[in-house]
């Protein structure tokens, strides 16, 4: 490993500022690389990092592209992909990457998807539908218009699908609260069928959310189709059109024809002969949790190492897991010594080229946030408004899944250990089911048994404990539970399934459906309690007011995640509250949230990220 | 059997890349750009790339040949990081 002369940050707390986005994932999940990025370095050195609001951040993070401020232009797609600055006042310590890439995490365009039977999974791509291959979204098999996907290899085997970002299901900003396009629609007197650009001076597109934009100025911007911009050439941000004609001939697909490099392009327009508008497809797209990694490994004072497995080798590979290796593990403790954690998963031993799979950090459940990274400049404005909450029409096939269910076991008392599964001691536990504080003890679940930690100065950790023996209704596998502070009443969820204990009697199995949550939502993923006998409740990236008397949520409340948790993983397995802190989990992690409301008692809620840390080393305080 | 398709290549507008580069002045603008070339003029050799690829080798960990062999340009077409390896 090589560092910059030794220069470092002379404090361990470092702070960030996401000071922009790309438009080509979700912005959660751009908040979630960077976090995750910045986790890797502190998972092995005594450093913390915080996200914060302002310039004031030691690094800030930005998105741009040529020339973009600091004198070292980037260069167009491929080639440059990011650079940073080491430690230090100013730019000193900024990371910047080259928004003419395509971000994604390391296996093509991430796109979630609304409704349809797969719980918000992304799409796969290439799918199969009708015996025809599809790289990107497609209305083929719909009479509506409306963008859809697989979200498995084989639709024609699998029957998984959901719809893709789209005007039809929701609009973005604008004054149009978030309603869908109404198509066709008027404007200056003339009809559109589509979105479009038009009465705008910054390419962004928009439509009208009535009938008539003249009479009721109501709009919003139209999702970004990132399965179909290009990405350079001299369209960059636009959609292919096909079919498109070049040198004469017809393409109804990306094509790398009249090219040396074998990528595929497409036109812009319907004739490239003429109008010579062109950009590449989509591709892979480069991994932002992998170069951001890389980047911040500057921004905390390393220098390009020059062992090929290291993340801070300055070429670009692909690669999953832990990205760490050896040496960049000795850099950053040269600088900044070793963290008091443990030793964390041994060095990746990797390879320089492409893996097959995914990485496992892919977040796949909610739906898209990618806004343009420029305000809109013309036309009216108002506040981001939630997206639709109507389904759209029925999609090729399929209803839901239901929810797991098990039979209740018998027994009642709390007891202590029988035959110990998945393992006899939590701090092997990867992922919990599901961790909640009931009766100031927060309790650990798990396949059916749970752990209970008081927290006190020297009490030891109690279990493993048989659920079902001391809540014989439940079925082994819970999703989240929750205890209404005020009632002492405590929610467990499983599926699409609630039980509602109030001591030891239970009122339950009952239906989401009866909470007001209807097929789409699969499962719950935990509860915040807030004042006046109301709580959040969170599913898959969206959250709901819920009503802790009536037991019903207010269907009109939904917002996505990142609208109050901004910078908490969108696809948090685990929700729950501890000690006035919310904790959102996310595999063996947390990320905690404190109120700034509930102490200061100010107007608006500002909740902020202030430590991520170990589930088992810093709750659970395994050694 | 079919006639094979002779290929037509096109220059697409704002297609900028180094494709249009040949090899050497692809390893040339590379070099410079990362610090390479400064560094190895310090050397002596001014006319030649050998030392400059030498340091680029060295520091890439690939085999040290001083010449702008496949796999030297390969890793050039990398895409990577654009701190400079040598210099500031």
């Amino acid at each position: 490993f090589q560092t910059f002369k030794g220069l470092k940050w002379d404090h361990h707390n470092i702070t960030y500022w996401i000071q922009n986005y790309s438009e080509d994932l979700p912005r959660d999940m751009i908040d979630d690389a960077f976090a995750r990025a910045f986790a890797v370095w502190g998972e092995v050195a005594p450093l913390t990092f915080t996200r914060v609001y302002g310039p004031e951040a030691d690094i800030v993070i930005q998105f741009g592209v040529a020339e973009h401020g600091d004198g070292y232009p980037f260069d167009g797609k491929d080639g440059l992909l990011a650079h940073a600055f080491p430690p230090g006042a100013g730019v000193q310590g900024d990371a910047h990457f080259d928004d003419d890439e395509l971000w994604s995490l390391g296996k093509g365009v991430v796109i979630p998807t609304y409704y349809g039977n797969s719980n918000g999974a992304p799409c796969h791509f290439p799918f199969t539908f009708e015996g025809r291959s599809y790289s990107a979204c497609t209305t083929d098999g719909r009479n509506d218009g409306t963008p859809w996907c697989s979200t498995t290899a084989d639709y024609d085997k699998d029957g998984k699908f959901g719809f893709c970002p789209s005007e039809r299901l929701y609009t973005e900003h604008g004054n149009g609260e978030g309603k869908p396009c109404v198509f066709p629609f008027i404007f200056e007197g003339r009809s559109y069928s589509a979105c479009t650009t038009k009465g705008r001076s910054d390419g962004y597109r928009w439509c009208a959310t009535t009938a008539n934009y003249d009479q009721d100025k109501l709009y919003g911007f139209c999702p970004t189709r990132v399965d179909a911009t290009v990405v350079g050439g001299n369209s960059a941000g636009e959609l292919c059109v096909f079919p498109f004609v070049f040198l004469g001939k017809q393409y109804s697909s990306c094509t790398s024809d009249g090219r040396r490099d074998g990528r595929l392009w497409c036109a812009t327009t319907s004739n490239f002969d003429t109008d010579k508008k062109w950009g590449f497809c989509p591709d892979q797209g480069y991994s932002l949790f992998l170069v951001a990694a890389h980047e911040f490994g500057h921004a905390l004072g390393l220098d390009h190492s020059s062992v090929p497995e290291a993340l801070m080798y300055p070429l670009y590979s692909y690669l999953e897991g832990f990205p760490l290796n050896k040496d960049d593990i000795d850099g950053i403790q040269y600088l900044y010594g070793r963290g008091s954690k443990p030793d964390p998963r041994p060095p990746a031993t990797t390879t320089t080229e492409p893996q097959p799979t995914a990485p496992p950090t892919m977040c796949p459940t909610i739906p898209p946030t990618a806004y343009p990274t420029v305000g809109p400049t013309v036309g009216p404005t108002g506040a981001p408004s939630p997206g639709p909450t109507s389904s759209p029409s029925p999609g090729p096939t399929g209803a839901p899944s239901p929810g797991p269910t098990a039979p209740p076991t018998a027994g009642s008392s709390e007891a202590s250990t029988e035959s110990l599964s998945p393992a006899d001691n939590p701090c092997n536990v990867d992922v919990f089911d599901a961790i909640a504080e009931i009766q100031g003890a927060l309790h650990f679940f798990k396949d059916g048994w749970y752990w209970k930690f008081l927290n006190h100065r020297g009490s030891p950790l109690q279990g493993p404990f048989l659920t079902a023996r001391t809540w014989p209704a439940l079925p082994a596998t819970l999703d989240s539970a929750f205890e209404d502070p005020q009632t002492k009443r405590v929610f467990f969820f499983s599926g699409r399934q609630m039980w509602v204990y109030t001591g030891k009697t239970v009122l339950g199995p009952r239906s989401l459906d009866k909470l007001g949550l209807g097929p789409e939502v699969t499962h719950v993923s935990g509860l915040l309690p807030r004042r006046l006998g109301k709580a959040l409740l969170f599913s898959k990236g969206r959250v709901w007011r819920f009503d802790l008397k009536s037991q019903k949520v207010d269907p009109q409340s939904v917002i996505r995640v990142d609208k109050e948790f901004s910078g908490v993983p969108w696809n948090s397995h685990d929700i729950f509250q501890y000690q006035d802190k919310a904790y959102f989990c996310h595999g063996k992690f947390f990320w905690r949230v404190s109120f700034q409301n509930e102490v200061n008692k100010v107007d608006h809620e500002v909740n902020q990220v202030d430590d991520v840390g170990y589930v088992t080393y810093d709750l659970l305080q395994c050694p | 059997a079919p006639y094979q398709r002779q290929p037509t290549f096109v220059v697409f507008p704002k297609d900028l890349k180094t494709s249009n580069l040949t090899d050497t002045q692809l390893a040339e603008a590379y070099l410079y750009r990362y610090g390479y070339t400064r560094a190895a003029q310090m050397m002596g050799e001014k006319q030649s790339l050998r030392p400059a690829l030498l340091m680029l080798q060295k520091q890439l960990s690939l085999p040290q040949t001083g010449e702008l062999d496949s796999q030297t340009l390969k890793a050039i077409r990398t895409p990577r990081c654009g701190v400079p390896d040598v210099g500031r």
